[in-house]
């Protein structure tokens, strides 16, 4: 027992004295958060500007209140990168509160962009994703201010012009040098075993002891007497944490981490500190938000918070959890670098991999789903383009809420009288801005999608495609296809449903050709590419452009048809002069 | 639906992040327009910063 961060930052109002002066020392490095009518701190601020090259840490984030529209139980995410931590849920109110506080890692280079998810659940109906914000960290933290709780407010997650709410936070870096002594302090606590405030000469040899440094263990008495000022034989948790902190500038006591055993100094004195920091508050449970989840989704699903409250999950795991566990895929979101989960319809997952996965269900379509799949994105076709149709337009948005974003669009939901006409909608000019638009020599993404990209057709092979027989040759075509291609690097942009699914060209240059290559309409999903019985992108309908360019030589573009979304339509021609971002076409449903 | 895109070989430098996320196996979500990448023929790969190292200021 000693004591949780959730009571360490509230120390100014215990009343005790030991730790409001604790508080005092501390929170004069704060960095405050932008200026607010609210006041939450009593102490004077000392800012300083955090600069880009400094931006390492540890920025403490508090997540306070809420106030909604309606009333339900409520709890928040906070996601950076590719970590996500769920507060405890609140009464059914309109106005929640939590006060639950997550340190997180800041590090040069990382992830800056933080979002909290406000997400409603009750018994009679799943979680739902109510509203939500985006922080950008480095932006706000390295702002002057005298206060320090933001109101934000909550976007509605179909229309980002829509709000739902707002929301209150605290934020602020802490500084190193104050970090370091105050986790010497929480860790020295923990050898205090008598609760006295005092280390004795035994226990403070326990502690170097723990810390693994065998040379400073030789000089335990050293040590302890230059702690000890007053020479009184024992020494306060201050003293201790003083000299750890001056000690570890000049020659590191602690050689291994206290709570796991990691040994330490790989890296740099800041890294250290910082992991000791998060494994001790991590691995005794005491911040009040839970953390291990990868997505804001993830930590809304129940059994898996249970199953996984502490778990730590490698980033090296994640990806496409194939084979049994396929339930559902993460992306990286290229602007937060953060996770995103992608929503498919659980039936659709179970179907896919009965289908893909096995041996058995490619037997199945080698004797008929074929021509069925065909049959089917046929008939879905002449659905789609029927009036009828556009009565599922709503429910598609409200699927895919957070996904798809209506504001976006060039014209607004009753324009559409079909819903392939929803599907294949334009965006408002401008919605999509095109990199060093000026210079040829920069290629820029062709689709809003999910995209992978590899140097080499060997290297897709090890990391994403499955297919057996998947080559550049087989992906091209006998007619199309040149040594310098099969050599060639390859990037794929897949589209999802909800996706703005018209293409652009990725390149300046002129349109050579375009060759039709007739095949099936299997399922592009990641578990379908991902199954070594099944080769998608050879096999599927395919038409095959090349763009002839001055900075690239010549690139290969091409639209690969799928189930259901079988209809590929081009709007430029053979010898047309394309520029880079221009629209080249869009997929539509149909055979 | 799926578009691939495949240029030839030493024609194109894909940033980084984008390549390192796929060695993990992970797609990348990106919008129209955004970077892909930059010639190997136009001799100016140094004069772009690294989208991986770029800070903001």
């Amino acid at each position: 027992g000693h004591g949780s961060s959730r009571a360490d930052a509230s120390d100014d109002s215990s009343g005790d004295g030991h730790a409001r002066h604790h508080h005092s020392r501390f929170s004069r490095f704060r960095r405050r958060f932008r200026s607010n009518r609210h006041d939450h701190g009593s102490d004077p601020p000392l800012v300083k500007n955090l600069a880009a090259d400094d931006f390492a840490g540890i920025a403490r984030i508090e997540i306070i209140s809420a106030e909604m529209q309606f009333k339900d139980r409520w709890f928040a995410c906070l996601s950076l990168g590719e970590r996500t931590y769920r507060t405890e849920t609140s009464d059914h109110t309109e106005k929640p509160i939590w006060r639950s506080e997550k340190k997180l890692v800041l590090e040069k280079d990382g992830p800056t962009i933080a979002r909290i998810s406000v997400i409603e659940t009750n018994r009679l109906s799943k979680n739902n994703l109510v509203g939500y914000c985006e922080i950008n960290l480095l932006e706000v933290l390295s702002q002057e201010s005298e206060n320090n709780i933001e109101e934000l407010s909550l976007l509605d997650p179909s229309s980002s012009s829509t709000t739902v709410g707002s929301i209150s936070i605290l934020c602020y870096v802490e500084d190193p040098i104050e970090t370091e002594k105050f986790f010497a302090r929480r860790i020295l606590s923990v050898v205090d075993l008598n609760g006295d405030g005092k280390l004795s000469y035994s226990e403070f040899a326990e502690l170097i002891n723990a810390f693994g440094n065998q040379v400073a263990a030789i000089k335990t008495e050293d040590l302890f007497k230059q702690a000890d000022k007053n020479g009184d034989g024992v020494v306060d948790l201050d003293e201790l944490a003083t000299l750890i902190a001056v000690q570890q500038e000049n020659e590191p006591l602690i050689n291994n981490c206290p709570v796991c055993g990691e040994s330490l100094g790989k890296l740099d004195k800041l890294n250290d500190m910082i992991h000791m920091t998060l494994c001790f508050d991590e691995g005794t449970g005491n911040q009040v938000m839970t953390g291990g989840f990868l997505t804001d989704k993830e930590a809304s699903y129940g059994w898996i918070f249970k199953l996984s409250e502490w778990a730590h999950v490698s980033s090296y795991d994640i990806g496409l959890r194939s084979g049994s566990s396929a339930s559902h895929i993460l992306v990286v979101d290229r602007r937060t670098k953060g996770l995103v989960e992608e929503i498919i319809d659980g039936k659709i997952v179970l179907s896919m991999r009965a289908i893909y996965q096995s041996k058995v269900g490619l037997t199945l379509i080698n004797t008929g789903v074929k021509d069925l799949l065909q049959n089917i994105s046929e008939k879905q076709g002449k659905r789609m383009n029927s009036h009828e149709s556009a009565k599922d337009i709503p429910k598609f948005i409200e699927f895919f809420i957070g996904q798809l974003k209506m504001d976006e669009a060039k014209y607004p939901i009753e324009y559409f009288k079909t819903f392939n006409e929803f599907f294949i909608r334009e965006l408002k000019p401008g919605a999509r801005p095109i990199a060093y638009p000026e210079r040829d020599d920069i290629a820029v993404c062709a689709a809003d999608c999910r995209l992978m990209a590899f140097n080499s057709a060997n290297e897709s092979l090890r990391f994403w495609i499955k297919g057996r027989k998947f080559s550049i040759q087989g992906l091209l075509g006998k007619d199309t296809c040149s040594s310098a291609f099969v050599d060639g690097s390859l990037v794929i942009f897949r589209l999802a449903p909800q996706d703005y699914h018209r293409f652009h060209v990725p390149v300046s240059g002129t349109i050579e050709s375009f060759v039709d290559i007739p095949g099936y309409l299997y399922t592009v999903n990641p578990i379908a590419v991902n199954s070594k019985y099944c080769n998608v992108f050879t096999e599927n309908k395919r038409v095959v452009s090349i763009i002839s360019t001055s900075e690239f030589g010549k690139v290969a573009f091409v639209a690969i048809g799928a189930t259901m979304v079988g209809s590929i339509t081009f709007t430029k021609n053979e010898g047309d002069y394309v520029h880079k971002g221009d629209e080249f076409g869009y997929f539509s449903f149909g055979g | 639906s799926t578009v691939i895109c495949v240029f030839e070989k030493d024609a194109i430098q894909i940033d980084e992040d984008l390549l390192s996320n796929s060695e993990r196996s992970l797609e990348t979500l990106v919008s129209v327009g955004m970077r892909l990448g930059i010639s190997k023929r136009s001799g100016r790969i140094d004069e772009l910063p690294n989208m991986e190292t770029c800070k903001l200021e």
